[in-house]
């Protein structure tokens, strides 16, 4: 219904783009909107059926825009963001729709791939804040998100082909994740 | 609620029964590539209820029955179960939804405080949601053990933000998937969390 | 013309799948191929028409299929592999078709986000290989790319928004890649 | 022929005159996220004839003119320029095509020895590619500070595996592009190689 969806988008626009929504928190500043777009309609002219953009704003059609201003930049439309830019707006999107519908878990696989140390360790903090409430479960290569763990499962293929599970503490991994000799034992 | 174990046999690179404990609140998994990592995130979407086998990156469903590897021969059954603690929570007595899913009928005010009330509509301490596939392409689902259908899955998991194409998992490589797409798709995930 | 994609098809399929061929040298080992796809036809049936699977093999109509098996596996389709086989099998596609008819310079921008250390050494290595005819630029966060370059750029905004270009040695980059301030003086 | 210097001046973030020089067999750019180092790549897309704006991750062409910070204005010119090596190569008899070129018509036999021979078809020893583009959309591309058109750098690279889109530029997240596309698209990128 339009009022479930108006409070809900309002609760998730306030996680993400507030004073201490997500995108503040990832980028350690800026500033970030969400917003609704004007409908475009179909109208009937001499020239046939064109398309107009209307000013009118509906709850359950309209489209969702991100603006997002990485600290110090200009308000740039998502495509001009980098890599690492868009991976860390998507990911304080995403944890804000979090927010307002917690989970019992969330998973994620290699997000960090992007990111440079500095956002991999805001990365890590905003997780922690999470995993208070939900489990947690991150798949990564990132040394850095690994300590940021309680516990580490490493999976290895000894026997080529077939995945095993060991439990390994983290100055077991080595640089890159692949396992010790030492834990296999 | 909370989730409490996984367990793999047979599915994908696991060929072996494999169990996973979540009672930390990060659990990281690591590994070199090719180990079978993403195989984990597409076992817990597969027991929820994930019905596009290209959506699990294969090409038919039985692609995710283990099919042998250099040392071993292909599995006939992939099977995969996740564990929920689902406790008994403090009922307060604005609450009126939930009654109905413990089915107890309402017959006066009083009883309200004394019903007890679990997160999952079922009653246990513990709740299994199981899947198995056969070569031959049979498949079920299971709840504690009682076969059930995907719409029973469903229904347990309703409005708890738990399913197999839910915000909570974000896949590798997808993690722009939500920034990439059009307004009008962007919607849908919205939609997911009211 | 036919005679000449049919001979870079196999150039390429040299470099790619043969016995010292980019696969082999990036994965360390499997066997890769790539085949040229039987074509598929439109034929008039009863039932309107159909597509229908040929056994004619056209150099200049049919697709191309790409099939890789990393050491100790089953041939699996592109699909089934994981994030980091999929990668080194596309590098080492491309490489491939460099080598069959080599630029003067190739750009590789984060192309080893995804790698591991031991298929990121093997990466650098290969890269290292080419470089003696051709200018490679490797753009990266990883330390072990860092160090195989001769030569390394720093990019800085140290004021906001504006990119600046300084030359640093390899120690004075940290873990992640940003500069360290003493070589911003 | 080699790639010797880049030089930005108002394209995106590189609001200054930057030179890179390419004196070395690998040459690495770092720096944090955000910084610039893509933009480095578009520019040499750019440079090479890019007509579509999209690919270089704006709306329209003017979003590539350095649109100003938190400290500065923004500029009314963005210039990008490619500077390569063309040295005289040694010149064999039998290969009669790149005459053609250098423009010597071939009187008779001996000249052929004496004949020099570049790479790029332009007798000098170095060769500027450079784009030009004002906020008014005027655009400009150039060789050697003499204006041409975009079909005189085409032609230029021709057969050297030099372009925009060529397969020698891999660039961030698509890397994984040739496998994900569909058999017929994939010949594309081989018969560029033909
Ligand atoms: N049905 C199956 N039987 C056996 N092995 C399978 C099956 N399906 C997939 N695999 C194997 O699982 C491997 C992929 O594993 P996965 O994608 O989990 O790797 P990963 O650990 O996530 O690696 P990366 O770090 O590169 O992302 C592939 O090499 C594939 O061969
Ligand atoms: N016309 C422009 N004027 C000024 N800045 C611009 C312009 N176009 C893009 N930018 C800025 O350039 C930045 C992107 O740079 P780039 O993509 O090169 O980063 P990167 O170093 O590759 O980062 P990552 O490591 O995350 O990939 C954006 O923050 C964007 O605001
Ligand atoms: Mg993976
Ligand atoms: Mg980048």
């Amino acid at each position: 219904s339009r009022e479930r969806f108006g409070e809900v988008f309002e609760r998730i626009s306030e996680h993400f783009a507030g004073r201490d929504g997500m995108f503040r928190k990832l980028f350690g500043g800026g500033r970030a909107e969400i917003r609704l777009m004007p409908l475009i309609k179909e109208v009937q002219t001499d020239q046939g059926i064109q398309k107009v953009q209307t000013d009118e704003i509906d709850l359950l059609e309209s489209g969702i825009e991100i603006i997002a201003k990485p600290p110090g930049k200009e308000p740039r439309s998502i495509n001009q963001l980098s890599g690492g830019e868009k991976t860390l707006t998507a990911v304080a999107l995403l944890l804000a729709i979090f927010k307002s519908k917690p989970s019992c878990f969330c998973i994620l696989d290699e997000v960090d791939a992007a990111l440079d140390d500095a956002n991999v360790d805001r990365y890590c903090s905003v997780v922690r804040d999470f995993a208070s409430s939900s489990h947690f479960i991150v798949i990564t290569h990132n040394k850095r998100t690994m300590q940021a763990a309680d516990r580490l499962y490493g999976i290895t293929m000894q026997e080529k082909g077939v995945s095993k599970r060991v439990s390994v503490r983290f100055d077991q991994v080595k640089t890159d994740g692949s396992i010790k000799p030492s834990a296999l034992k | 609620m909370r989730l409490s174990k996984l367990t793999l046999s047979g599915f994908k690179s696991f060929a072996d029964r494999t169990q996973f404990t979540f009672d930390q609140s990060v659990t990281g998994i690591v590994g070199p590539n090719g180990c079978g990592k993403s195989n984990i995130v597409d076992a817990i979407k597969w027991v929820l209820g994930e019905r596009s086998s290209k959506s699990l990156r294969g090409k038919e469903m039985i692609d995710v029955i283990f099919a042998g590897s250099a040392g071993r021969k292909p599995l006939g059954l992939a099977s995969v179960t996740l564990t929920f603690d689902n406790p008994i929570i403090a009922q307060d007595a604005s609450d009126s939804h939930h009654d109905k899913t413990s089915g107890h009928a309402l017959e006066n005010g009083v009883t309200w405080a004394t019903t007890k009330r679990r997160t999952l509509p079922i009653d246990a301490e513990e709740v299994d949601v199981e899947r198995k596939l056969f070569r031959d392409g049979t498949s079920h689902y299971l709840i504690n053990n009682k076969r059930v259908r995907l719409r029973d899955i469903r229904e347990l998991f309703l409005d708890t933000g738990v399913g197999a194409d839910a915000y909570s998992i974000i896949e590798q490589g997808k993690v722009d998937a939500m920034l990439l797409s059009n307004p009008q798709e962007r919607r849908t995930i919205f939609e997911e969390a009211a």
